[in-house]
């Protein structure tokens, strides 16, 4: 009972008695798949010329490549039912998340809660997600352009000139509006997001998305003010949704990856609007 | 029109570079969010209207008594149930969900409600009661400063087949019977 684990028969995610996800079932297959969040710290500076530039709303620019973590051991609280099996982990104060599998999906839903971001310290900081894999990616993901075609990307690489990057971290962002990828020749694991991220692979096998970030600098770039919004006196707190996909790659002739993440993604983004009624009639009437 | 047309000039000027990345000034992002949410609510209307239009539609009864039925419904958004709150499911002894599939094939749902307490039925409309969950909306997000919601628990039930395009309406009512509140797994405290 050291060990938690969620699913269905398509998929089920095993967590660590750490509390973080340490490996993802799909289609029987197992593979080390853990998450966690971490947070850049914010490159500030005088923006006389582009060594000092302060990271801020144009631009992603951590002081270093490192990134801090923000828990080693969250709490977890697991409820399970007919219809669902839910995960609620607690990192610290100003993050926390819901991992669940439904019973008949084929994909695991992580909908995280980031904010208000601490800066107390006078730091900026920019939280991230990030996945890490067994997966021998070898520098190669794909993150999508609009919602429609999936770009190839190669780390540390430009297709149209010889690149050397200054800045590892922030040259290998890239856009997500609702898709990032990677495979080998056996797995394929994609995250769909619920709204416009940035997004890289600075390690192979490993995914990461930007969620939030809250910093106390301008960047000389025009808008003139940092990036610090605050409500009601303090940061602002976001809340959405992750959606993981496991599954055999593309390279194993196997195309159900694919078409499983296509569908899930219009399911999420194009999703059944609701509106609610208050009603007097009795079910007959309504009927 | 006009409603439409609201929402159309909105999304224009959100095609602006700035509003597309985030670059505006903070009081242009605070105008952003209030001509969308304007946009939303005007919106809103249209589809009540058109929803109200559909399923008011004469039924073999109506055209018996000879006058359509007068039933119209709210058909009400929760732009806040991605933070669990809705005034409707929170506070009502009796509600209708309304769901509207916008892609061309027909969909499966796991639909989620939040609700104060855990005694609710939900009917579709063959009359069928459908099985239910509910789970406690979580902690953090309880405790949130700004959230002003009698929800503790969201309520779940699972949607097959919503037409394309097309919609499926449940009702869903409290009842006087006591169902268990969701408990942790003791196994994985």
């Amino acid at each position: 009972s050291s060990l938690v684990d969620i699913g269905n028969q398509h998929i089920r995610l095993t967590f660590d008695t750490n509390g973080f996800l340490a490996s993802v079932d799909a289609e029987g297959v197992t593979h080390m798949i853990s998450q966690e969040f971490l947070y850049y710290e914010a490159a500030t500076g005088n923006n006389k010329i582009y060594a000092n530039r302060s990271s801020g709303a144009y631009i992603f620019r951590p002081k270093t490549d490192a990134v801090r973590t923000v828990a080693v051991a969250p709490e977890i609280t697991v409820y399970r039912g007919e219809l669902v099996e839910e995960v609620h982990q607690k990192f610290n104060e100003w993050i926390s998340q819901v991992v669940r599998v439904y019973k008949e999906s084929r994909h695991a839903e992580f909908e995280w809660m980031v904010g208000p971001i601490p800066v107390e310290d006078n730091i900026g900081k920019e939280i991230i997600t990030r996945f890490s894999s067994d997966i021998k990616s070898e520098g190669i993901f794909y993150t999508d352009s609009n919602g429609r075609e999936m770009i190839k990307r190669l780390k540390d690489h430009r297709d149209t000139w010889r690149v050397k990057l200054l800045e590892h971290t922030a040259g290998n962002y890239y856009p997500v509006t609702t898709k990032i990828a990677l495979e080998d020749e056996h797995t394929r694991m994609a995250i769909l997001t619920d709204r416009a991220q940035g997004g890289s692979s600075l390690s192979d096998g490993a995914l990461e998305l930007m969620i939030h970030r809250r910093l106390l600098h301008d960047d000389a770039f025009g808008v003139d003010e940092s990036l610090n919004e605050t409500a009601f006196g303090q940061g602002l707190v976001a809340r959405g949704t992750h959606y993981l996909i496991v599954g055999p790659s593309q390279l194993d002739q196997s195309p159900t990856t694919q078409s499983l993440e296509r569908f899930t993604q219009l399911e999420k983004t194009l999703a059944p609007w609701r509106f609610f009624s208050e009603t007097n009639y009795s079910y007959s009437e309504w009927s | 029109l006009p409603h439409l047309n609201f929402m159309r000039e909105t999304m224009g000027v959100m095609q602006h570079h700035d509003a597309v990345t985030g670059t505006e000034k903070q009081k242009v992002a605070y105008d952003y969010a209030r001509h969308l949410s304007v946009g939303m609510r005007t919106c809103e209307a249209n589809s009540r209207s058109v929803l109200n239009i559909l399923t008011e539609g004469e039924s073999p009864r109506d055209k018996r008594y000879g006058k359509p039925r007068p039933v119209k419904f709210e058909f009400k958004t929760c732009s806040l149930l991605n933070i669990s709150m809705c005034d409707v499911s929170e506070q009502s002894e009796q509600f209708t969900l309304t769901l509207y599939n916008p892609l061309g094939h027909s969909v499966n749902d796991y639909v989620r409600v939040p609700v104060a307490d855990v005694n609710y039925e939900v009917k579709d409309y063959k009359d069928v009661v459908l099985d239910i969950q509910y789970v406690p909306v979580p902690e953090a997000v309880q405790l949130l400063k700004f959230r002003k919601s009698l929800a503790k628990y969201e309520l779940i039930f699972y949607v097959r087949d919503i037409p394309a395009f097309g919609y499926k309406s449940f009702y869903i009512k409290k009842t006087d019977g006591h169902h268990m509140k969701p408990q942790p797994d003791p196994d994985n405290m």
